[in-house]
């Protein structure tokens, strides 16, 4: 464990935490993708399945997060697809998951480090992970706006995995450690929130609200 | 199991 993938972990956590606290506290997901939120809760799922399969002693502090991550994101869907469902934006949550499920699966196949079903699995899940974040994306770009919260959760989520390419660069230098396909992934997907990065730093963090040229 | 690969991150 070296800092960058502990504050990587954090900043993750921090993300989860703060979209729970946004909807639970204004009652509503309004601005939130539901779509991106089940993307993630089929990350965790199909990346942890080792949980379900070999009995989990709870001792170490992995399997204690993987389970956190797990129950999280489906108790996120919840809120999102049952509890506050008259305020979930569906019309412009509009973005077709299918387009990213469909090929991350067929990549998992083609590219993978071994052909085997847990390994493919991890893989659809790597894949899966590095494009979850385009239907939310999509979101904002379709109401033209961000709440400053939902700003905040997608700073936390994109640090994250940008943090984890410095804990990558980390490892392979000190630990000569490479996991090529995470790493490719990891770039992609924090290539996406280059965007939203310049947004956040040149707005939010003035105490301004993302507004996207309508 | 020995043969699965290992990937020691979350």
């Amino acid at each position: 464990m070296n800092i960058f993938r502990l504050f990587g972990d954090l900043s993750h956590l921090a993300a989860i935490a703060i979209l729970l606290l946004k909807i639970w506290k204004t009652r509503s997901c309004a601005g939130v993708s539901g779509k991106t939120q089940l993307l993630f809760a089929v990350c965790f799922i199909t990346r942890y399945i080792d949980l379900f399969l070999h009995f989990v002693s709870l001792y170490n502090t992995e399997k204690v997060m993987k389970l956190i991550y797990i129950s999280a994101s489906v108790f996120t869907c919840y809120l999102i697809f049952f509890k506050f469902k008259a305020t979930y934006d569906g019309n412009h949550d509009s973005m077709r998951a299918e387009f990213l499920i469909v090929p991350a699966a067929g990549l998992a196949c083609l590219i993978n480090t071994k052909f085997d079903a847990i390994e493919i699995l991890w893989t659809f899940s790597i894949y899966l992970e590095a494009v979850a974040i385009l239907p939310q994306l999509f979101l904002i770009s379709k109401t033209g706006e961000a709440e400053t919260i939902t700003s905040h959760y997608l700073f936390a989520q994109g640090s994250y995995r940008a943090l984890y390419i410095l804990n990558w660069i980390y490892r392979y230098h000190y630990e000569s450690h490479v996991d090529t396909i995470a790493i490719v992934a990891g770039v992609v997907q924090t290539i996406l929130y280059c965007d939203f990065f310049y947004l956040y730093i040149t707005k939010v963090v003035k105490g301004q609200k993302i507004v996207l040229p309508a | 199991p020995a043969d699965e690969v290992d990937h020691d991150e979350l």
